[in-house]
């Protein structure tokens, strides 16, 4: 569940 | 309030701007570039002969994209990764389209009642294949009267930062957090108001539209169960997964 989201989360901000 | 100094108000000020700035997906002056060219006659006819679940598609992705800059947003929010990873879902589940609209007001033309959508700018009616008119007329009402507000970048900014850290979001499992850094937040955009002399009825505004906001979430979310009810494959296989989880 929220596999997406929890992906975006843990990348390191840009 | 006496544990949050004027400097630290500053400093959050600064912060959230720069996180806004750095994630707005586009820029005034890019928009300004597009010299608010809007869609011609033909143009409309071909997004209103589009099938309803094309349109639906279309419109998934766009709002997804969107969402995409919202998230990278939150995340450079001071305090907001250190929240428990429940409660980072739980506040962008419930804030990240609410922020969308927020961000609208940059990218809508209030003289054309247009909006920047797929390279030009669109009137209500090039949406009329998703049959949702009632709710895209609400989302350009609301649209337009965030623009009659005027509010600078750092303002929205701070604005949705706020909405953001709704504290009263179901399931947060650290209320207390969510509820320090939303207080924090709103001290800072009061504090913000203040030193850029706006009048005092700007934070009361604000205050309604907070409101406007949950209902227009709400109906949209309504009119996605209409809409899978029919076409539950469509959704199932061509809308973007991101989308499925935040509205699923």
């Amino acid at each position: 569940k929220h596999k997406i989201l929890h992906q975006l989360l843990q990348n390191s901000t840009s | 309030s006496p544990t949050t100094s004027m400097a630290e108000l500053d400093h959050l000020v600064q912060v959230i701007s720069k996180s806004h700035l750095e994630t707005c997906q586009y820029l005034r002056e890019e928009l300004q570039q597009m010299s608010w060219q809007n869609f011609l006659q033909d143009e409309v006819e071909s997004y209103q002969s589009k099938p309803r679940e094309v349109m639906w598609q279309l419109c998934a992705v766009k709002i997804t994209e969107a969402i995409q800059y919202v998230v990278e947003f939150a995340k450079r929010i001071d305090g907001f990764m250190d929240l428990c990873q429940n409660d980072q879902i739980v506040l962008l589940k419930a804030g990240s389209l609410e922020v969308v609209f927020v961000r609208m007001c940059r990218v809508f033309d209030s003289q054309n009642n247009t909006v920047y959508f797929d390279g030009k700018f669109a009137g209500p009616e090039v949406f009329k294949a998703l049959g949702c008119d009632d709710l895209i007329t609400s989302v350009f009402d609301f649209a337009k009267s965030m623009c009659s507000l005027h509010l600078s970048e750092d303002e929205l900014a701070l604005f949705s930062a706020f909405i953001l850290l709704s504290a009263d979001r179901t399931w947060l499992q650290e209320k207390l957090q969510v509820e320090k850094l939303q207080q924090k937040t709103q001290l800072a955009l009061q504090h913000l108001l203040q030193k850029n002399q706006r009048e005092d009825g700007v934070l009361n505004k604000l205050r309604f539209k907070v409101s406007a906001l949950r209902s227009l979430c709400s109906r949209h979310t309504e009119k996605l169960s209409a809409f899978r009810a029919v076409y539950p494959d469509i959704v199932r296989t061509h809308f973007p997964p991101l989308y499925k989880e935040l509205f699923g």
